[in-house]
């Protein structure tokens, strides 16, 4: 069972839409995939058709031991994908762990008692680098980071190398840096196609060929509570994730 | 002196183009601003040009109280535009202040030390609810909401007003939703219309009238090290953030 964190503490650079798009491709192919929603904003859960009023226990629940994971995961209408939801409590999980022995084994100890297996566990984040995030830094074996093509997201990327590496360092040595996707490309903006090659000069191999365009289509699914695969098939958007997820597998089977 | 702060936990909304914008296009008509870069990412530094490591103190050592906020504040290259930076500890600030006795008000203490006078100060939030934006929260007078005309962003205001409920019912009895501002709006995306109207039916007056346009000039300037106002005037984004500083000042002194 291979688990990924979809991380970055920059926000809106398309995380919960990488995550969601991710999940939903892998799992066509057949691979039996759980994706988990630690965003306590709900967008992934609410991506994947689950709406709030929709969630008992989640991602939460599962954290602080209060439910086992099995008693958290729903199926989704997507076939071989299941969904641990962020509930309503995960809002106030950050302050509560602080205070706990071993705070940032919460996810990984979870984990272990798993009795279910899945090829591929996703691991949607907030916009930043507390409690929720370094969890899912502990409890996985690849970081995946999803950078807008924009000057700002550049600007963060070094926090972001930095807490991998210290996690690493401290917390877990499995921790591989997996990739880097780029998304919302508009290939009309000057910025965009510099930080594209600035991008990949500076982190060469890995750094994903499947760049994922702008495209209003991504950004219309989740109003419809659907992955913009399902939701429209043809669209640039669904092509580019489509294609990133056979990267994905190449990249993590050597396909 | 007017405190707003500027928030959303929703990420890559537009806060800190917002406050940037907001912040340069007022100091512009004389009145003295100072802005409050609340981020650990530093965006707003960086948005007004000062660079990394030009920053000495900033907000971290002002709230946590190791230096007076006069000895944080820098001028900018913007006539009556100061900055209090984002320094590099800030990212550990939210932790370290969980076990401080009155956690949630060491910003408003370093403001009511304060022995200069500005006409308005604007507070930069990162995208969350923690501790930091709950200190922004509780040390000003007014809430400015930036929303991206999206469907995920709109999922997340219902949180954002009751954390807003909760500050003002527990912790700042002054702190007034002063306003949401509708940012990155695409006309071409049916979706970005659906959801200005849906903004404006729901909130009334609260919504500006002034909507910023999704502009390519706008993300190109924080790579300047510049306001978008400075770096090219004449840009949509720009003209917008002037017309909405005028109807800023038209709200706030009823001009
Ligand atoms: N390729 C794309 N084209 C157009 N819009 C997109 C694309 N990818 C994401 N979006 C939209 O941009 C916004 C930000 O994306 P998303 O919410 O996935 O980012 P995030 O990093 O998860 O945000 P947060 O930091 O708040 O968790 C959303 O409204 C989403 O629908
Ligand atoms: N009107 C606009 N047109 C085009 N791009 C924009 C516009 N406003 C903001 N941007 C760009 O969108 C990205 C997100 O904006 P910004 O960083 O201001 O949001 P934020 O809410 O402060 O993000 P965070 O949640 O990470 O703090 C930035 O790269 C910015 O340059
Ligand atoms: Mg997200
Ligand atoms: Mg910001």
């Amino acid at each position: 069972m291979e688990i990924i964190t979809i991380a970055n503490q920059k926000g809106g650079v398309g995380k919960t839409t990488t995550a969601v798009n991710l999940a939903t491709a892998i799992s066509a192919v057949g691979k039996r995939v759980l994706l988990v929603d630690l965003d306590p904003q709900g967008n992934a859960s609410t991506g994947v058709g689950l709406f709030r009023e929709d969630r008992k226990y989640g991602s939460y629940e599962m954290i602080l031991g209060h439910v086992s994971p099995e008693d958290t995961i729903v199926p989704t209408s997507v076939p071989n994908l299941d969904l641990i939801p962020a509930t309503q409590h995960l809002s106030g999980a950050e302050l509560e762990l602080v205070g706990m022995q071993e705070r940032e084994y919460k996810l990984k100890k979870a984990f272990q008692s798993f009795s279910y297996q899945y090829d591929y566990v996703f691991l949607d984040c907030p916009p930043s680098l507390g409690l929720l995030t370094v969890n899912a830094f502990v409890a996985s074996q690849h970081l995946l980071v999803p950078l807008q093509c924009e000057y700002y997201a550049l600007e963060g990327l070094s926090q972001l190398i930095q807490t991998h590496q210290l996690v690493k360092a401290n917390l877990n040595k499995n921790l591989k840096l997996h990739g880097i996707v780029l998304t919302m490309f508009d290939k009309r903006s000057g910025l965009n196609v510099s930080v594209v090659n600035d991008v990949k000069k500076h982190f060469g191999g890995l750094v994903y060929d499947t760049v994922v365009p702008r495209n209003i289509k991504v950004s219309e699914a989740p109003s419809y509570g659907k992955p913009v695969i399902l939701y429209n098939f043809k669209s640039p958007g669904s092509q580019s994730y489509i294609l990133l997820a056979r990267e994905f597998l190449i990249r993590m089977e050597g396909l």
